[in-house]
């Protein structure tokens, strides 16, 4: 754990009275490593340890008792600043339907969130419509009515997919769809593109375009390492999301890449996806993230 | 990459972020790093066009360019090959199952694809479809029955008809979970009951950081995986990780996934993986 580590990194400097600058680099080297092993993207590890680096010069470090403690404290306190910053619950529109359009790379888990989003707001009152807009994949259709099935949240599919059928059209017959039979909220499942992939990004940004989203969620898998900064901010910059949701944290896979997301583009995380089944979804838990970055 | 005129602390400060940024790791990108130092040193280096030399050739060197890549998926007198395609979720082996299989119809062999994913919603039809593209036939069972004797059924059907081979595809499944892993290890023993599995291969996402050598790992102990699919190399991420993962369990990165289509599966080469992370 970075603590072990850090109290190793300053065994040696016991009895030198005031800790030196190389001391502090010596200790920053460490925290830079922790998080690189914890797959934290490069920039952001960069710009994460300057910060810890300046406080760590001042006055709570060189007056500390326990100066490793100290700063694995402010290391803490740093990183739940970041993930927790802007930490939010779901915005709901004004005047319903509430549109949430899910998006990110190939396999993040965006199908499979769209039931456990679906259901987890069914059980708290409202009326979901979910929306089959991913007409590319094999069988999404299928998937996501199998899905909403599970969640008893009715499925608008108007196009069989598997190559046939418009998103666009979709998206925005489904806007129509919520308003005729009262669903308060519409989620949005596309398919899973490259952030570099200029026709399918213009499809998404289309898709944005024509509904006029409340929440654009970006959906990352947990495991993702170093591509995360080129994935959030080509996604940002290309369509825009407003939140991310994090999947596959039931794994062991340690999530820098929550440390790389939010710190590139300050977009908050919103939830954590801890299983397949339509249960396993929660409200995300910076403190605990940050423990496990950390670990 | 080494684009200046001189080397100095800022070129190798390049080349660690070049290799950290490649997910190679930082234990991975030291030890190379290591190695280029001390070349340097020996050789007497100062210019960075001879740098950029020397790093090619010893990042070439840890992809280790002759290790034996083939592919062991054919008939082998009685028994047909069996592949079985294996990895955590979402990785893309339901895709590279039907890839597989087009390479193989490409080359006029006979198919026959397990639907041995049972749990997932709609895993079955997505198999089926792909096996409609590409002109083999699906072997499936009920949602929810047993993946092994689906797997079993499967095998059975490639014998029957004396086909070339059998690809199976299984479940995403996270290593971390006990029962699963239980399951895919079961999967392979009643396989084993009729012919021998003679290809494992682990599909690994290229966008995966350092948990992919803790995946590698544990599949490796459960199913023995003789070959890695290193898939989505279209995109950004450069799959840096495969390079710990052929070094520490000697398996080698047989193939690449390139994209969602039927033909977008290649071989892996180890001096255009090399080439990509240093351009
Ligand atoms: N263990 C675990 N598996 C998950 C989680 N979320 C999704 N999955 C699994 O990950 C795989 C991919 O999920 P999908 O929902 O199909 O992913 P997707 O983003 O819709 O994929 P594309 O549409 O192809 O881009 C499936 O096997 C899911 O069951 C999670 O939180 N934990
Ligand atoms: N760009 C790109 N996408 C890929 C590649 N391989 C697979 N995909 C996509 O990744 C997503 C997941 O692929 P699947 O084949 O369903 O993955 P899986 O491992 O079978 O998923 P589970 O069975 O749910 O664990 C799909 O959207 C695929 O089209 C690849 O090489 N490049
Ligand atoms: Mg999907
Ligand atoms: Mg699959």
């Amino acid at each position: 754990s970075l603590s072990d580590r850090l109290t190793n990194t300053f065994k040696g400097l016991r009895g030198k009275g005031r800790l030196s600058e190389q001391d502090i680099d010596n200790t920053v080297r460490e925290i830079r490593m922790a998080l690189l092993d914890a797959d934290v993207a490069l920039p952001v590890v960069r710009a994460f340890c300057a910060r810890v680096k300046e406080r760590a010069l001042g006055s709570e470090v060189s007056e500390a008792l326990n100066p490793a403690q100290q700063i694995v404290k402010i290391v803490n306190e740093e990183l739940i600043a970041i993930l927790g910053g802007d930490t939010r619950r779901l915005r709901f529109a004004k005047n319903p339907p509430t549109i949430i359009l899910l998006a990110g790379l190939q396999g993040a888990g965006k199908t499979t969130l769209a039931g456990k989003l679906a259901g987890h707001l069914k059980s708290q009152g409202h009326q979901p419509l979910l929306v089959a807009a991913d007409l590319q994949r094999p069988n999404a259709v299928d998937q996501l009515q199998i899905v909403g099935e599970r969640v008893q949240v009715p499925v608008f599919a108007p196009e069989p997919g598997n190559g046939i059928g418009d998103p666009v059209d979709v998206a925005r017959r489904a806007k129509s769809e919520a308003e005729l039979k009262l669903h308060d909220i519409v989620i949005i499942d596309t398919a899973g593109r490259l952030a570099i992939d200029e026709d399918l990004m213009n499809q998404l940004r289309s898709v944005g375009e024509a509904v006029q989203p409340d929440e654009t969620l970006l959906v990352v898998d947990a495991m993702i390492g170093q591509d995360a900064v080129n994935t959030a901010v080509l996604f940002d910059q290309q369509v825009g999301f407003d939140g991310v949701v994090l999947t596959k944290l039931d794994g062991d896979a340690r999530g820098g890449a929550a440390l790389s997301v939010v710190g590139v583009t300050g977009k908050p995380i919103l939830f954590a996806s801890t299983g397949e089944k339509p249960e396993d979804f929660e409200a995300f838990h910076p403190d605990r993230m940050a423990g496990r970055i950390l670990d | 990459l080494l684009s200046r005129d001189k080397l100095d602390d800022e070129t190798w400060e390049e080349i660690e972020d070049t290799l950290l940024l490649a997910d190679l790791g930082v234990p991975g990108t030291t030890e190379l790093v290591e190695r280029l130092r001390t070349r340097v040193k020996v050789e007497g280096v100062s210019d960075p066009e001879r740098m950029r030399q020397i790093l090619r050739e010893e990042l070439l060197t840890s992809v280790n360019p002759d290790m034996d890549r083939d592919l062991d998926v054919l008939r082998n007198g009685r028994d047909p090959g069996v592949v079985l395609v294996v990895g955590v979720n979402g990785t893309g082996k339901t895709t590279t199952t039907g890839k597989l299989a087009r390479l193989l119809v490409a080359e006029d062999k006979d198919v026959v694809l397990g639907a041995a994913d049972t749990f997932r919603a709609a895993a079955s039809e997505q198999l089926q479809t792909w096996g409609d593209r590409v002109g083999v036939p699906v072997v499936r069972g009920p949602e929810g029955s047993d993946p092994a004797s689906v797997a079993f059924d499967s095998v059975a059907a490639g014998i029957e008809g004396e086909c070339d081979t059998v690809v199976v595809d299984t479940a995403g499944r996270l290593h971390t979970k006990v029962g699963l892993m239980d399951e895919l290890g079961k999967v392979k023993r009643v396989i084993e009951k009729q012919a021998p599995v003679t290809e494992v291969l682990l599909v690994l996402d290229a966008t995966t950081g350092q948990n992919g050598m803790t995946q590698a790992r544990v599949f490796a102990e459960v199913v023995d995986i003789t070959g890695i699919v290193l898939t989505k190399l279209d995109g950004t991420a450069k799959g840096g990780i495969v390079v710990s993962v052929q070094r520490e369990l000697g398996v080698p990165v047989k193939l690449v996934g390139l994209g969602e289509g039927p033909d977008d599966l290649a071989v892996f080469e180890p001096e255009t993986f090399v080439d990509a992370i240093i351009d």
